[in-house]
């Protein structure tokens, strides 16, 4: 999966990929304050393949804010909710909204999911429907955060430590490996990165096509940018 | 609850010298008096603990305890002070130590003292409760759970009923047929006399062997005869109680709408259990009824748009449509009574419902409203104003995650009542048991009149109904202590109106009861007190913020001076260990039950513009 840290202030955009075996499970928001946890599942191709090169996708998120005894799990197939023991399933292929004192929800049909958590996080995980029977690959999910400031300054995780705004610089921008996406370094976080000028797609507005977004690009699993390692945001449950 | 058991290691020092029960009930008031007596017979001190159970309906009187012939004595403290006073023992919105829920009936009281070597120690505790006719009959529950087999180990009951009485069941859970002749049974036209005292050996599950087979609960059960339709006064010391249970009335009949909860959190055993007790209510439903169904998520659905006679061919399509009945989504509580109440108005404007019969609304639901309108007192409100006094809401709460409080609240705002649903294997039997007891309406607007320049301090005189099984019971002070006639008046309407009026004597009870005269003494007045404070907890939840208040002030004063153990009060004991905190007893509720479920969030605000941060694969 591709991550991208929109930064409007500087009108840019960081993005790195972190992949790794199908079925790790990555944290990416963690707030002990407000008690808000996400979750992700990265899942594979169906086989290996003509290039060789496995890509890995999040199909399954889980969403907890446990102080107010809310849970939230998202997969490719349907949305479970747990909030004051009570359990409610939706299924993508029904459009419906719920209003609950601690969570709203808007599902369009097969295509997204837009959850505000009170007082919180409002995030839109996106549904990605591949063709059923395409030999590699299936259906997977994207996870947007559209407003994190209520948040608490303590948020970590592979999105959430972003959510507080980085500083970086990029000098010396030079041709890189591919025509048209130039290598830069990068002064961030006290270390000096190449960085490549590239892409991202949004596919907020345009669920099949997307949109490009430019980004520097931090290569090897996002090392550099991100504090730690990935492997450092590896955890054992969806909860 | 562990009758004196030792908490140290060796066992054998501490001897469990006798345990006694007893229960004397007066005209349905229960003073049950638990004592039990322990030596320390090892070489250094031991702590000793006294764990009893009794029932949520009571209220703790007394306790004491006695140590090397000094006594003990619990005292009766309002709430607060007692907080304030012995802060280390009682932590804020807590309940303190002494008293614990205990399953569904019961809440369990236990205390422990050190004591010297070779002393003695007695512990006495008496609790006080006013017994409910319910199906047509009262019951005593005395739970028994003793460690090891006791020296001396008795219960004894003695039932005075100046109504007279017409059966009586004493049975145990614990019986074997050996123990069953052990059981004895006295009774006479107006009194009764039930024991059960094994010896040390009978107690034992085998010889030489360790434990007790004694260990349940004890239940006695009993119906008095009601001769006058007018009902039974009873006067002493200026203190009258009127016990008023008509028998042979037709039933009305009810208008009923089922509202159930399918949301999911009803999924699995407890929405299982919901459709087994609908289809055996469904099949109790008298012909005259009508009745029907919604259920509800986050959406509202109904079987019908109005009500149905409960016809064979009915009963069968509504046992369809319950058995599928399918758990999803959140909670809608306003939208879902709402649309029960407007079903009940509309067929009742369209004439479609018979005159003479009562309306009613029973919900089930096993969670907070989180659906819709959410905000509790706006439900309360808007259901407040629908229902307009003019039908019964019960407010049946399945499980622990329930907002008991709202549910309360709102039935007996609605001339209705609560009632939580516990989960378990007999959930469908405790809906089908509550169902029981509201099925038979037998009159509605109950009015009973009293003289006012005779009496003062009554209890609620009016009803909005009375059920096949129940009783109503009306208390107050006499300003007359000799009056010699006291008019009655009682006003209900049913199937046929009810209108009675007469008079009633003070009795002598040397004569009903020459040998037991003494025995009345205090026990009217205190009924009074008991029912009271009963009726001021329950005006302390609704109604005016003012009246609230007055009716919390009031049942606090009358709680002191009565020395009851309420939800307004604590008992205070002093152990005798100089440096030790003091304990408290307190009461439970069923909000205090359900506080410690609940959990709240907090949140950080931290303005910014607010970028996207995302992740996808492409």
């Amino acid at each position: 999966p591709h991550f991208m840290i929109e930064l409007p202030d500087k009108n840019d955009a960081l993005c790195f990929n972190i992949n790794d075996k199908p079925g790790t499970i990555f944290n990416l928001v963690r707030d002990p304050v407000s008690g808000i946890l996400v979750n992700g599942q990265i899942i594979g191709d169906k086989k290996i393949p003509p290039d060789g090169v496995i890509n890995t996708y999040f199909y399954r998120f889980g969403i907890t804010r446990w102080t107010l005894g809310v849970r939230l799990e998202v997969n490719t197939e349907f949305i479970t909710v747990y909030q004051g023991g009570e359990r409610i399933k939706l299924l993508w292929s029904a459009p419906s909204s719920l209003k609950g004192p601690n969570v709203d929800m808007v599902l369009t049909k097969d295509r997204s999911l837009m959850v505000t958590l009170k007082d919180s996080v409002k995030f839109v995980i996106l549904l990605h429907k591949v063709w059923e029977k395409h030999p590699y690959h299936r259906d997977y999910l994207g996870f947007y955060t559209l407003d994190s400031h209520l948040l608490s300054p303590s948020a970590h995780g592979l999105l959430g430590q972003f959510y507080h705004g980085i500083e970086y610089e990029v000098s010396d921008l030079h041709p890189g490996e591919v025509p048209g996406k130039p290598d830069a370094t990068m002064f961030v976080k006290g270390q000096q990165l190449n960085v490549t000028r590239g892409w991202q797609r949004d596919f907020r507005n345009d669920v099949k096509n997307g949109e490009n977004v430019p980004c520097w690009f931090i290569h090897n699993n996002g090392t550099g940018i991100i504090d730690g390692d990935a492997s450092d945001y590896i955890v054992s449950g969806l909860f | 609850a562990r009758l004196l058991q030792k908490r140290n290691a060796d066992v054998g020092t501490v001897e469990v010298h006798s345990f006694t029960v007893d229960c004397a009930v007066r005209s349905r008031f229960a003073r049950t008096i638990m004592t039990s007596t322990a030596i320390n017979k090892g070489n250094a001190a031991r702590e000793i603990s006294f764990e009893v159970e009794l029932p949520k309906t009571a209220f703790i009187s007394n306790f004491s305890m006695e140590i090397e012939e000094q006594v003990y004595v619990g005292q009766v403290k309002e709430k607060e002070k007692a907080k304030q006073q012995y802060d280390k023992a009682v932590s804020a919105g807590k309940t303190a130590g002494l008293v614990k829920a205990s399953g569904r009936k019961m809440e369990k009281f236990s205390v422990s003292v050190n004591i010297a070597s070779n002393s003695k120690v007695t512990f006495v505790l008496t609790y006080e409760e006013l017994l409910q006719r319910t199906l047509g009959q009262y019951e005593i529950v005395i739970r028994v759970k003793p460690k090891e087999p006791v020296q001396e180990f008795k219960i004894v009951s003695n039932i005075f009923e100046p109504q007279g009485i017409s059966y009586i069941d004493a049975h145990a859970t614990f019986l074997t047929n050996d123990l069953l002749p052990l059981v004895e049974k006295t009774v006479t036209d107006k009194k009764a006399h039930i024991s059960f005292s094994p010896t040390i050996e009978q107690q034992r599950k085998c010889p030489d062997c360790p434990g007790t087979i004694i260990d349940g609960d004890f239940i006695i059960k009993y119906d008095v005869n009601r001769d006058k339709n007018l009902g039974d006064i009873q006067i002493a010391n200026g203190y009258f109680v009127h016990f008023f249970a008509p028998k042979d009335l037709t039933r009305l009949p009810k208008n009923v709408v089922f509202v159930i909860d399918r949301s999911g959190s009803m999924s699995g055993t407890k929405m299982q259990q919901t459709r087994e007790a609908m289809i055996k209510i469904l099949e109790d439903l008298h012909p005259e009824d009508h009745f029907g169904i919604i259920q509800f998520d986050h959406s509202v659905d109904s079987w019908r748009n109005s009500l149905s006679l409960a016809t064979e061919e009915n009963i069968s399509e509504a046992m369809a449509y319950v058995k599928k009945i399918a758990e999803n989504g959140f909670t809608d509580i306003n939208a879902a009574v709402l649309k029960a109440v407007d079903m009940l108005v509309t067929d009742r404007k369209a004439k479609r419902l018979p005159e003479k019969s009562m309306d009613m609304i029973i919900l089930l639901t096993d969670g907070d409203p989180t659906s819709g309108e959410t905000r509790v007192p706006v439900i309360q409100q808007n259901v407040r104003n629908a229902i307009g006094g003019n039908m019964s809401l019960y407010g049946l709460g399945f499980g622990n995650d329930v907002d008991y409080g709202f549910l309360d609240v709102m039935s007996r705002e609605n001339k209705g009542l609560a009632r939580r649903i516990y989960t378990g294997a007999d959930a469908a039997l405790q809906l089908q048991g509550f169902y029981d007891e509201v099925s038979s309406p037998l009159l509605l607007d109950v009015d009973l009149r009293y003289p006012d320049n005779a009496v003062e301090s009554l209890t609620t005189n009016h009803f909005s109904q009375l059920f096949n099984g129940s009783e109503i019971i009306v208390a107050g002070r006499l300003t007359d202590n000799d009056i010699d006639n006291f008019p009655v008046e009682v006003y209900g309407q049913g199937f046929d109106d009810f209108s009675e009026i007469g008079q009633f004597s003070a009795v002598d009870w040397s004569v009903m009861y020459p040998e037991d005269d003494y025995i009345f003494g205090d026990f009217t007045e205190r009924l009074w007190a008991y029912l009271t404070i009963q009726q001021l907890l329950e005006k302390s939840k609704t109604g005016a913020a003012d009246e609230k208040a007055n009716a919390t002030a009031k049942a606090l004063d009358m709680s002191l001076q009565y020395s009851f153990v309420t939800p307004l009060t604590s008992m205070v004991v002093t152990k005798p260990e100089a440096d030790d905190s003091p304990m408290i007893a307190d009461k439970l509720t069923e909000e205090q039950r359900q506080q410690a479920e609940r959990s709240g969030g907090v949140s950080h605000y931290r303005p910014s513009t607010p970028p996207t941060y995302f992740v996808d694969g492409d």
